[in-house]
């Protein structure tokens, strides 16, 4: 029987039916752990950071690298064309890949994507609209709210600002933004539960 | 399975990308 892993993430969504379900985790991981690695690089460079406790650093890049990705790799998902490009770098249609019994997911990324591109923000928001995603005191398991608390609202100021410097006439973009987060969170919910349904089969 | 980050083996490789900088700026 073929066997699918959809997720860009992956170098491909084909999964060789000859190896282990060990080998194909393993083989899953090596594909995102370069993206991972890549998440803490940008969090270290958030500044207050590092001055968060070495346990709520963690925990933070623990709950968020997935929504974190999401933004940054949202230019994977081509709206247009409805393809999505792998990490392998081959482009696959979303009929395709709905073939393959991608899931409700998928879909809700595009529009997610779709929505995010629409605002049209240039790099250095983007990257602060990122931290504002990662730094959230609400992840579960957080020992100091407060710390927490204080830099994320010290990164939304600095995104309000920077948003209404760029965007005098679009007032409504920096609202925009901060109602995706909750988007996010939906999609983060909705990926634990395939990585649940990934692991029971 | 309340914990995909750990399941998914990122907590271990969160960890030794943060430590992995704690360690450089040690030496």
């Amino acid at each position: 029987r073929r066997m699918h892993l959809v997720c860009p993430m992956n170098t491909s969504p084909h999964v060789d039916p000859q190896k282990s379900g060990h080998e194909v985790w393993e083989e899953f991981a090596h594909s995102f752990t370069p993206a991972v690695r890549e998440v803490v690089e940008f969090a270290k460079k958030i500044p207050g950071f590092r001055d968060l406790s070495q346990h709520d650093q963690v925990s933070l890049l623990k709950a968020g690298t997935f929504e974190v990705l999401v933004v940054r790799f949202a230019s994977l998902f081509d709206v247009k064309d409805r393809t999505i490009t792998f990490l392998g770098g081959k482009k696959y249609s979303v009929d395709t890949l709905r073939a393959m019994g991608s899931s409700d997911l998928l879909n809700s990324m595009f529009d997610f994507s779709e929505k995010l591109t629409n605002l049209g923000l240039s790099e250095e928001e983007m990257s602060l609209f990122t931290a504002v995603v990662l730094v959230s005191a609400h992840r579960s398991g957080i020992e100091n709210v407060n710390s927490v608390e204080a830099l994320q609202e010290t990164l939304i100021r600095a995104l309000r600002s920077l948003i209404t410097r760029n965007h005098p006439n679009e007032s409504a973009i920096f609202t925009k933004l901060l109602l995706k987060l909750p988007d996010l969170r939906s999609l983060n919910n909705m990926h634990s539960e395939q990585l649940l349904a990934f692991k029971v089969h | 399975f309340s914990d995909p980050a750990s399941n998914l083996g990122l907590e271990d490789i969160i960890r030794k990308a943060l430590m992995g900088n704690l360690e450089e700026r040690q030496e």
